[in-house]
């Protein structure tokens, strides 16, 4: 079963 | 204060089109350099990234920097009352509570005006790192939104596999098993229609369905839409506009 990865991860707030 | 005037009002009502199921309230992030909004969906699987340039405007004036709260599904009524060939007017004042419309016929005979009742959003802004793709991909935007909703039948997750000879396009569900691929064709006779890959290595991820077939609705914005992707970082889908783009990101469904 894949899961879904979210974007908070990959971007920072600025 | 903004005043941006728009000859085309329909790319605007389109542009509504393409960001309101994704996304409910947003800042429309007015500056000298035109109309940018960023937003991340409620599950932050996904991001919209839209500017509209201030030249695709005339006159476009924005003298202070502004940030317009507004709820998508409420403009994108508002919008509704436009004709699509009517020209669009946008209007705030540095106070930003109301967006004022103005919607003229292009007989200018007939002039709407509405006001739109702005929000304060507290929304951060998120640094999007330059990133260099280890694939591109460049194909015609409609064949794009056809094989997501194809491959929607059969599951909710799309494999797709970038080489040098083409992109793969595979889903496996309950029912069955499909796929679509398209080969490089730079030298086909419709420009419109090739599909061009610019490769630094094979690529294979997997991104959900949903998201993608969202992401089509911006199809009526552009011909072509561009695909990038890298192991293990969002998938970013743009549709370039004469005088804006509007960028997706999507992240990858990992594990098997």
């Amino acid at each position: 079963q894949q899961s879904q990865t979210t974007l908070d991860s990959f971007f920072d707030p600025t | 204060m903004l005043e941006a005037r728009l000859q085309t009002g329909a790319l605007l009502k389109k542009v509504l089109e393409a960001i309101k199921e994704l996304i409910t309230d947003a800042n429309f992030d007015c500056s000298d350099n035109g109309i940018a909004l960023q937003a991340m969906d409620n599950s932050h699987v996904a991001l919209v990234a839209l500017l509209l340039r201030h030249d695709g405007f005339e006159p476009y004036r924005c003298d202070r920097s502004l940030a317009l709260g507004v709820n998508l599904v409420s403009l994108s009524k508002v919008l509704r009352c436009a004709g699509n060939d009517d020209i669009i007017t946008l209007k705030a004042d540095d106070t930003a509570d109301v967006l004022s419309l103005t919607f003229e016929n292009t007989d200018n005979d007939r002039i709407s005006e509405y006001e739109l009742k702005l929000m304060d959003i507290d929304s951060e802004h998120l640094g999007i790192p330059d990133t260099t793709y280890e694939a591109v991909v460049q194909m015609s935007s409609a064949e794009f939104a056809r094989i997501c909703k194809d491959l929607q039948v059969l599951s909710d997750s799309v494999q797709i596999d970038v080489t040098k000879e083409g992109v793969k396009f595979g889903a496996k569900g309950e029912l069955g098993s499909g796929a679509v691929t398209l080969k490089q064709n730079g030298n086909v006779d419709k420009e419109e229609e090739a599909t061009l890959i610019e490769l630094q290595q094979n690529v294979s991820l997997n991104f959900s369905l949903k998201y993608l077939v969202n992401f089509t609705k911006a199809t009526p914005l552009a011909s072509r839409v561009s695909l990038s992707m890298s192991s293990e970082v969002p998938l970013l889908v743009e549709y370039k506009m004469e005088a804006g783009y509007i960028r997706y990101y999507l992240a990858p469904k990992i594990g098997e």
